[in-house]
């Protein structure tokens, strides 16, 4: 475990029972490791242990019996407070019909995202309507059709352009009295400016109240570069963290919070329509340190 | 170059975190940047040593060689990786190229598999193989095969579902699928691990598990039109000494090219 590293590091010598800042030093080189094998972004991980070492090289940690368990337990806080802090409930603020916009990158999630949502919400009280805005993938409105039928939630997808189509989305649940709208858009790469154009107008013609974008728990250091491109061209309001069933660390999570300020609400655990939790920073936290 | 003005302890930081930032891993970024400084203390041309580094991992580029009787593809690899869109590619591909392709949909448990490998089957002018969603995946392999055989077509690429590696009862359903092909009478001639550019460190332990499963004869390594740059496959060689046979390179059915290590390379280091 990271802090049995940090053992080792602080036990090769102490001076009059004070730790030299260069074992804190190489301490924290260890530590940066460890957020790098988590695949948290570089830019990141340098970011939060400059953090952690002014914290680290004060006299509580210096003085400590137990240096290295204090020095996770810092990294462990700071990690928590970068990922949100406490897990932050997803509200629908406004006038119903209220429009949630699902966004990422292709396969991380998104369609299935949807339908967990409009099944989320719908035991919340929500009357939800799915809209299929994804006209690109082979089959994806019949896709979101399927797991519609199974969850018992509606789903509207007619027209030929997705911005119209998404539109016209709002305008059924107006016209059906539903009160939530959850719009899935097709995949998309922040470095394709035609289809980061096409989420925007999407987002314009619809204002939805959240624009979520979905993330595979398992991405690398482009985590940090999708989650900044897409905020800066479609407004994120949060994250869906996708695939946390699997064993990845889960870094990409710290990327995503840290360079958008924005909260992850949900984990996306498994294939089935029940496998949405909330989102808790703490454990998280632990996840990623290992 | 970043090398060309002599070398500082800032210009090694950098050259680590070009590697880094292309998901090889710390481990590995450390040690290659370690070696090729002892080769080159006081810098020089040591973005062309990097490359060439990267170059002896990756190993020689391996083309699809399928010969005479019936030959099989497995595909696999995790949820949403572009496994059924890597199919249609290469099913277009191979029928260009005058071959009688056929495609089975043994993803028979995720919402509209049937029907998206439909779509690709159509595009691609290969044969569809397949059964009602939730038959059995076995099943349709075995089926795929036999009627494969008696409709004498070449190759013949089998589709899996998603799944995570962690969970084991869906490897094991991964290893009955290869038995059951085996049983009906063919050889898995190629088993492809369909890997996200994008995947960070979790990468290795995919192709570890799939390996276990299934034995990975090829990575074809999707998603390389966006920003990351796969560096995984790096690790995945080295270990597993699986080699990358394909690249994605965007949503549409020539969208797929055999891979390249110098443009890999190239990519990476840039
Ligand atoms: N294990 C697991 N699989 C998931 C999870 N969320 C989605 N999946 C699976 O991931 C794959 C991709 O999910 P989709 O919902 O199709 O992803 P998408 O973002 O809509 O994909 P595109 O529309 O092509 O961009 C499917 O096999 C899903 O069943 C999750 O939380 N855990
Ligand atoms: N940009 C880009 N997108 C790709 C590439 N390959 C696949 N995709 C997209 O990735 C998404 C997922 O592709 P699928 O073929 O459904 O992936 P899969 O592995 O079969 O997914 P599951 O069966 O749900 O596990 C789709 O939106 C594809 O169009 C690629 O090389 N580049
Ligand atoms: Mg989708
Ligand atoms: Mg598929």
């Amino acid at each position: 475990t990271l802090t049995e590293r940090l053992d080792g590091v602080f036990s090769k010598l102490r001076k009059r029972g004070k730790l030299h800042p260069k074992q804190v030093d190489n301490a924290l080189a260890d530590v940066r490791t460890a957020l790098l094998e988590a695949d948290v972004a570089v830019e990141v991980a340098d970011d939060l242990v400059d953090r952690v070492r002014s914290r680290a090289l004060s006299e509580e940690v210096l003085k400590s019996l137990t240096p290295a368990q204090q020095v996770v337990k810092v990294m462990n806080e700071e990690l928590t407070v970068t990922l949100g802090g406490e897990h932050r409930p997803f509200t629908l603020p406004g006038a119903p019909p209220i429009v949630v916009l699902l966004a990422g990158v292709q396969g991380s999630g998104k369609t299935t995202a949807c339908a967990k949502l409009a099944k989320h919400l719908r035991s919340k009280g929500r009357r939800p309507l799915l809209v299929g805005a994804d006209l690109d993938r082979p089959a994806a409105v019949e896709q979101l059709r399927t797991l519609g039928r199974e969850i018992g939630v509606p789903v509207w997808s007619e027209g030929r352009d997705p911005i119209k189509l998404a539109k016209n989305g709002v305008k059924e649940a107006e016209r059906t009295g539903a009160d939530v709208v959850i719009i899935d858009t097709a995949g998309r790469l922040h470095v394709d400016p035609e289809m980061m154009k096409q989420a925007r107008r999407i987002k314009d013609v619809t204002k939805p109240a959240h624009v979520l974008m979905a993330c595979d728990a398992m991405t690398g250091q482009d985590a940090v570069i999708q989650a900044r491109e897409f905020m800066h061209d479609v407004d994120t309001t949060g994250f869906i963290l996708t695939k946390l069933d699997g064993d990845a660390r889960g870094g990409a999570a710290l990327s995503m919070t840290a360079v958008t300020g924005r909260p992850i609400f949900f984990a996306g655990t498994g294939e089935r329509m029940d496998d949405l939790e909330p989102f808790y920073p703490d454990r998280m936290a632990g996840r990623i340190l290992g | 170059g970043l090398f060309h003005g002599g070398t500082t302890e800032t210009t090694w930081q950098q050259l680590e975190d070009i590697l880094l930032k292309a998901d090889v891993g710390p481990k590995a970024a450390s040690d290659m940047v370690q070696r090729v400084r002892a080769d080159h203390p006081t810098g020089g041309n040591v973005i062309d040593t990097v490359r060439g580094e990267i170059l002896s991992i990756l190993g020689p580029d391996r083309p699809l060689a399928l010969d005479g009787r019936l030959s099989v593809i497995l595909v696999v690899g995790v949820n949403g990786s572009g496994k059924t869109t890597t199919i249609g590619k290469l099913a277009k591909r191979l029928v260009t190229e005058g071959r009688v392709v056929s495609v089975a949909a043994a993803d028979t448990f995720r919402a509209a598999a049937g029907e998206q490998l439909e779509i690709w089957a159509r595009v691609s002018g290969a044969q569809l193989i397949a059964q009602d969603r939730g038959a059995d995946p076995g099943a349709v392999a075995f089926d795929a095969v036999k009627a494969s055989e008696a409709r004498g077509v070449d190759v013949l690429i089998v589709d899996t579902a998603g799944r995570l590696h962690t969970k084991q009862p869906l490897m094991d359903e991964l290893s009955k699928i290869k038995r059951v092909i085996e049983k009906a009478g063919a050889t898995v001639d190629e088993t492809f691990l369909v890997l996200d550019a994008q995947t960070g460190q979790n990468g290795i332990a995919q192709a570890r598990a799939f390996t276990d499963a299934v034995e990975i004869t090829g990575v074809v390594l999707t998603k390389t039109d966006g920003s990351a740059k796969g560096g995984i496959v790096l690790a995945v060689r080295e270990e597993l000494g699986v080699p990358v046979r394909f690249v994605g390179v965007g949503e549409r059915p020539d969208d797929l090219r055999p891979f390249d290590a110098g443009v890999f390379a190239d990519r990476l280091l840039s």
